[in-house]
C-alpha cells in the first residue's frame, strides 16, 4: 500500500485545484521557501482527521482556506483528496483504491467522504487505524518537531510504544 | 495487554539499538522503562553512548545529536509496526555532512519497502529520490506544482516484511 | 522616557523597513505599537507583506519566512544600539539558497564595521569569514580548537556609525 | 571595541585550556555536530555573566564543569576568560584591553575576575551594559533560539526597543 496522490483546492496556498502523484519509494519534495511545501504536510494531515489547528499552524480551522494572494480573492471551501493504493487490501474493503475526501467551507459545512461517499470521521479513523495510518503513529513529522518526542514526559513517550503495540 | 505491550517494547528497543549503531557508529543505544514491574505505567528514557563521551542525559546533546537520536528512536517504531507512508519535513537541517550520509543510508533502506515523502533544501537529500516534486509560488500567490521523474529505476515495492 | 522610548521605536522601525526590503525585495515590513497614547504600556507587532502574498499574520509564515523575519527585526535593532560583537548559531538552517544570499549580503555589510561570531554547516556561510575556526572532538571526548586565517583582507573596521 | 579571544579551561567538552583567538569582522565556527560549536557560545554567554542554567542548555549551574570523557575524569572547576579589545576606550576603564573570568568549582566556590582582580557581577554587568555587551541586548542568537522572538507577547517585544533605548 502507499500513497498514489494528493489533491488540493483551497487548502492553504493551494488557490487552484492541483494533483501531485507519488511515486512508491522515495519522493523528494522541493522549492522555495514559502512556496507551500509544509502546506502539503498539513493537507496529508488534515485530510486524515486532524482536529486541532494548531496541528496544521493555524488559529482556528478555517484557516486553512485559501485567504487570497494579491491578485485573487479568497476561496470559500476548501477540499483535498488522498488516493492510497489498496492492492493488497490492507484496508479492510473490496476496492483496488481508496480516495478520502475532506472538505470545509467558510459558511461552515464540513464532512468527509469515502470514495465519493459521504461518511464519518469516526468511521474513517477505525479504517485508518487498523493500517496504521494517521496521526498517532508519529509517522507525519512536520517542520520543527522533531524534537519534541526528546522533549516529552517519559509517561508520553510510552505511549508511542503502546500505540505501536 | 501487559504482554502485549512488553513485547512491542523489546521489539522496538532492539530495533532502537540496531538503528542507534547505524546512525552512531561504536555507540550504544537503547530504551529503558523506568519501573520494569509495572510497565503500562512506566516512563520510558534514552539510555545513549555516544563514542568518546560518558554523558546520558539528553539535554546535553547538541542539535545534531538530538536530531539523530529523535530519527533513531522514531525509524525503530516505524520498523516494529510498519505504515504504508512516512512524512518528514526537514528533518536533516541540523546535520553536517558525514551525519546526513549515515540518514541517507537509513532513508534509503526504508524506502526500498515503504513510501517516503521528504521535504529538503539538500541537494544530497535530492539525490536519492525516485520522483522529485517541485513547488513553486505563482505571482498570484498561489502554489503550483511540478513533477520530475528522476530515476527510471523500477522499484520493487517489497511486501512489508 | 517616553521621548526616548519613542525615538527609539522609530529608529528601530526605519532599520526594519530598510532591512525587510533587502531580505524581502517588493515586500513591506514595519513595526507597529498597539497603543500609540500610551507606548510604554503598548505592545509592538509586526506588520509585514510579502510579495504575491496578503496574509499579515505571523502563524501563517513558513519555517524559511520566519527566520527571516526574525533576523531582519533582530538586525534593525542591532543598527539601532550597535554592540562590539554578536554570536549567532546556526541561525540559516531553514534558508533556501536565494535567501541564503540575501542573508549573507546582510551579514558582510554589518561584518564590515561589527564583528560577527557565525556558527554554521553551510559553505557558503564559511566563505565569507574573514577568518574560520574549526572545532573538532578528541577521542578523549574533548573539545579541540583549530584557527585559519582565511582571508588576508585588510579589515579596516570602521568606527560604530 | 572586538572580542579579542576567549579562553576556556573545563567548561562543557573544553576540558583542557583552549584559547580562540578572533578577529575583527567575520567569524565562522564550524565542525561536526557535538563537537563543541554551541558550547562556545555557551561559555560567551556564561562568562558575561548569564545566571539560569537552562539558558546554557542545563541542569544546574554545575553542569557546565566537564563531566568526563571516556579516557579522562571530571574536572573540578571550570574557568573562562574572555579579552575584549578596548582601545577606542568604550568600556571606562584606562586600558587598551579589558579581561573578564568567571569560574565555579564543584565545591560551589564561584566569582568573577576583572583583569586578574576579583570584581563583583553587578560592577561587570554595569560595565558592560554601557557598552552594549550582554543577555539583555539579543546580541547572543543561541541555537533554535531565533524564532523566539516572533512567538514572544507583543508585551515582551516592546521591552526589546526598550532595552535598546
Ligand atoms: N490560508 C492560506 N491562504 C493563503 N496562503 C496561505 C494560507 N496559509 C498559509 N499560506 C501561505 O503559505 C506560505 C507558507 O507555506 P509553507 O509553510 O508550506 O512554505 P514552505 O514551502 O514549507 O517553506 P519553507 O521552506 O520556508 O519551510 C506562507 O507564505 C503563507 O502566506
Ligand atoms: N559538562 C560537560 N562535560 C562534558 N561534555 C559536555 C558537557 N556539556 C556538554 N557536553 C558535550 O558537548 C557536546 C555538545 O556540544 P555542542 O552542543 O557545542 O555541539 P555542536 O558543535 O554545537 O554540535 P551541532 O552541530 O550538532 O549543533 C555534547 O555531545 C555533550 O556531550
Ligand atoms: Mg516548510
Ligand atoms: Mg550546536
Amino acid at each position: 500500500m502507499y500513497l498514489k496522490s494528493l489533491s488540493l483546492r483551497g487548502f492553504k496556498s493551494f488557490a487552484d485545484s492541483s494533483t501531485i502523484e507519488f511515486a512508491p519509494g522515495i519522493n523528494v519534495v522541493v522549492g522555495p521557501n514559502g512556496s507551500g511545501k509544509s502546506n502539503i504536510v498539513d493537507a496529508i494531515s488534515w485530510v486524515l482527521g486532524t482536529q486541532t489547528p494548531k496541528a496544521l499552524r493555524s488559529a482556528k480551522m478555517e484557516d486553512v482556506i485559501f485567504a487570497g494572494g494579491q491578485s485573487r480573492g479568497a476561496a470559500k471551501s476548501s477540499k483535498v483528496t488522498i488516493v492510497l493504493d489498496n492492492a493488497e487490501r490492507r484496508l479492510s474493503l473490496e476496492l483496488a483504491e481508496v480516495a478520502i475526501t475532506r472538505h470545509l467551507s467558510r459558511s461552515g459545512e464540513s464532512g468527509y467522504e469515502l470514495n465519493g461517499r459521504d461518511c464519518r470521521l469516526i468511521d474513517l479513523s477505525e479504517l485508518l487505524l487498523d493500517a496504521s495510518i494517521g496521526r498517532g503513529q508519529h509517522t507525519i513529522i512536520s517542520q520543527g518537531n522533531l524534537d519534541v518526542i526528546l522533549d516529552a514526559k517519559a509517561s508520553d513517550r510510552r505511549l508511542t510504544i503502546e500505540d505501536a503495540s | 495487554m501487559k504482554e502485549v505491550f512488553l513485547s512491542a517494547y523489546r521489539d522496538i528497543d532492539n530495533n532502537f539499538r540496531e538503528t542507534f549503531e547505524l546512525l552512531f557508529p561504536g555507540g550504544r543505544g537503547s530504551l529503558v522503562l523506568t519501573d520494569q514491574d509495572n510497565p503500562l505505567e512506566a516512563g520510558l528514557e534514552f539510555d545513549i553512548s555516544i563514542p568518546g563521551k560518558t554523558l546520558r542525559r539528553l539535554p546535553l546533546l547538541s542539535g545534531g545529536e538530538r536530531s539523530l537520536v529523535a530519527l533513531g528512536f522514531l525509524f525503530a517504531v516505524f520498523r516494529s509496526r510498519p505504515s504504508p507512508f512516512y512524512v518528514l519535513d526537514e528533518v536533516e537541517a541540523a546535520l553536517d555532512d558525514l551525519n546526513l550520509s549515515r540518514l541517507l543510508v537509513l532513508l534509503e533502506s526504508f524506502g526500498s519497502h515503504a513510501q517516503l515523502i521528504v521535504i529538503s533544501h539538500q541537494k544530497r537529500t535530492m539525490e536519492i529520490a525516485n520522483r522529485l516534486i517541485g513547488v513553486s509560488m505563482a505571482e498570484s500567490g498561489s502554489s503550483k506544482v511540478v513533477i520530475e521523474n528522476l530515476k527510471a529505476r523500477q522499484l520493487t515495492l517489497s511486501s512489508q516484511d
